[in-house]
């Protein structure tokens, strides 16, 4: 018996959108500690990764570890029978569950949906606990548009640490630029740059994966990309009360 | 514009 409900459903609407760009059909993990996903994008280039805490839920239960394969494609059309507002629960009864049910509630109205679910033997990859050696908190906007603005210069994006903030550049055959961004420590939190730089790196990443994961900008003013040189980057997007969002790539290397 | 290796480079399947 597995049921979740989401106090806030816009919440797993946003999270959804966000990861649909990248990631087609993926397993759904549910047990005592939560609901997790963790898939590659198509070409097997970006790991995408969501974790949510059962305590984040306004109802948890999960009497069983359970394992649902769902198409993104059609999770999307069953949720857009949702209202930004409705409160989302996910439930279903077996222990090999066929379909996953959805109710959306908002004041006036109660709907119920089930999707079939599929069987998925998709590998889990062992993500290593890291210790990075530069940590960036940004705005998740300016980061979002900074991605984009470069990404029409060219199809890979720079970026430098060090102690006084963090440097996007590109040199595309139109031309070059570069955007710096310094850290600074306003009262506002969904203004401020941080950056923990134990050792400064230069990396090189194909820029339209970020843009693509940037949606899920729209789940945090905040941003963190934790990096070490010559290893993947992890752009996350903390959730608030509830887990998180990542997405992991590589660097590029220059040939 | 360089050389993009895939995730699975890095992370091992469990």
């Amino acid at each position: 018996m597995f049921e979740a409900k989401f106090e806030d459903g816009g919440l797993f609407k946003k999270i959804v959108e966000a990861i649909k760009e990248l990631v087609k059909n993926v397993n759904l993990e549910a047990n005592g500690t939560g609901i997790s996903l963790q898939a590659m994008d198509t070409s097997h280039v970006a790991l995408v990764a969501l974790q949510l805490n059962e305590k984040g839920f306004k109802k948890y239960r999960c009497e069983k570890s359970l394992t649902m394969g769902l198409s993104i494609e059609n999770l999307q059309k069953i949720l857009k029978c949702s209202g930004n507002d409705d409160q989302i629960t996910l439930r279903t009864q077996d222990e090999e569950p066929t379909t996953l049910s959805f109710t959306f509630e908002s004041k006036n109205r109660i709907s119920e949906f089930q999707l079939n679910l599929m069987s998925l033997d998709q590998e889990q990859l062992g993500v290593p606990d890291t210790e990075y050696s530069s940590v960036v908190r940004m705005p998740s906007n300016e980061f979002t548009k900074i991605c984009r603005e470069l990404g029409n210069i060219n199809e890979a994006i720079g970026i430098e640490t060090s102690k006084e903030g963090i440097k996007f550049y590109v040199k595309g055959d139109i031309g070059e630029g570069q955007v710096s961004v310094k850290i600074n420590d306003t009262e506002k939190p969904e203004e401020r740059v941080e950056c923990e730089v134990d050792e400064p790196v230069n990396l090189s990443f194909a820029v339209r994966y970020f843009n693509l994961f940037n949606k899920a900008s729209a789940l945090s003013s905040q941003v963190i990309l934790s990096m070490s040189q010559d290893q993947p980057l992890v752009i996350e997007y903390i959730i608030e009360e509830m887990g998180s969002l990542k997405l992991y790539l590589a660097p590029k290397i220059n040939d | 514009q360089g050389i993009q290796n895939p995730i699975t480079m890095f992370f091992k399947k469990t």
